[in-house]
């Protein structure tokens, strides 16, 4: 029978979370897996499943990722994204992107359009714009409280003289 | 990051993995996620999607190694995930957690922080979901 597995980040602390968040992510996950999982009921591959899922988490701005995306030090939103079928092994991945809505779905564009595995930065916004991979402003991609986090990291970072203890503080991919 | 492993009905698996990277990184720093067997890997027999720190996902090859565990040398998906994410990364330093199926429909989700946002759906069409470390994931068992 055909299965779906998805995740949302890890890292999650309960304390942290107020009512109206884990409303709204359980709600963003049910929206993944029901719509993932359609399509394996309609007949379709894992990739589509995987693929459509993965679409509905990077529209959410409650994931980091697509839309939610948090920002780097110089406040860009930089996204990342690999996709892989099992069974023919091929595979395509995009890194350092930054006017890509959905980085999922160019991965998959590099996967069954090119003949390479992955691609990075202008170079792959150009492939997107050469297969019809929808691109974005970058101010799509900012939410306030993701630049607040990133407001508090660098003050964080300012009043720390060993960087190296910031930097294991804030690991999470 | 967010991702997706599946298992479809011609037995064929796929894994995903979408990431906006980490809050105030800088020098270029990449993770896990667009690297093929760190954060992403599927092949005929297993499919997994990881998140985390990513830098030890990279220097274990999380996501292929586990899958190696599960083809090569047929230990049970559940022990295999388990020993990646739950014992190799955390003994280096490092955290997260991953999701993962089997071509025979197992699943995981193992983790070692305090939550993770995590789902589930198998052939009754009910969608299952869980973001903390005290909620049930049920997944001992093949999904029915």
């Amino acid at each position: 029978s055909p299965v779906l597995v998805i995740h949302g980040g890890a890292g999650v602390i309960k304390r942290e979370m107020s009512p109206a968040k884990e409303k709204a992510v359980r709600a963003a996950l049910t929206r993944a897996l029901q719509n993932g999982y359609a399509q394996l009921k309609a007949g379709k591959t894992a990739v589509d499943a995987v693929t459509t899922a993965i679409t509905v988490l990077e529209d959410d701005a409650n994931f980091n990722a697509g839309k939610g995306s948090v920002f780097t030090h110089d406040g860009k939103n930089e996204l990342d994204a690999a996709i892989m079928d099992g069974s023919t092994l091929a595979a395509g991945s995009v890194a350092g992107v930054h006017r890509v809505k959905n980085p999922i779905l160019l991965a998959r564009a590099v996967m069954e359009k090119s003949q390479h595995v992955m691609l990075v930065g202008d170079g792959a916004e150009e492939f997107a714009r050469s297969v019809g991979i929808e691109l974005v402003d970058p101010s799509y991609f900012h939410t306030e409280e993701r630049w607040q986090q990133l407001q508090k990291a660098l003050k964080e970072d300012a009043e720390h003289s060993r960087h190296s203890d910031v930097e294991t503080a804030k690991h999470f991919g | 990051t967010v991702g997706a492993v599946a298992l479809d009905a011609q037995g064929h698996l796929a894994a995903g993995t979408s990431t906006g990277g980490m809050n105030d990184k800088r020098w270029g720093r990449v993770g896990d996620s667009p690297i093929i067997g760190a954060g992403t890997y599927a092949n005929d027999g297993c499919a997994v999607s990881g998140t985390g720190w990513g830098e030890y996902y990279i220097r274990t090859v999380a996501a292929h190694e586990i899958c190696m565990r599960v083809t090569q040398m047929r230990v049970p998906l559940q022990r295999a995930a388990a020993e990646v994410i739950n014992q190799e990364i955390p003994s280096m330093g490092g955290n997260g957690g991953a999701i993962a199926v089997d071509d025979e429909g197992h699943i995981t989700m193992p983790f070692n922080t305090d939550g993770m946002y995590r789902g589930w759906i198998g052939a009754d069409g009910v969608p299952h979901v869980a973001l903390y470390g005290d909620e049930n994931d049920g997944t001992a068992e093949p999904l029915p």
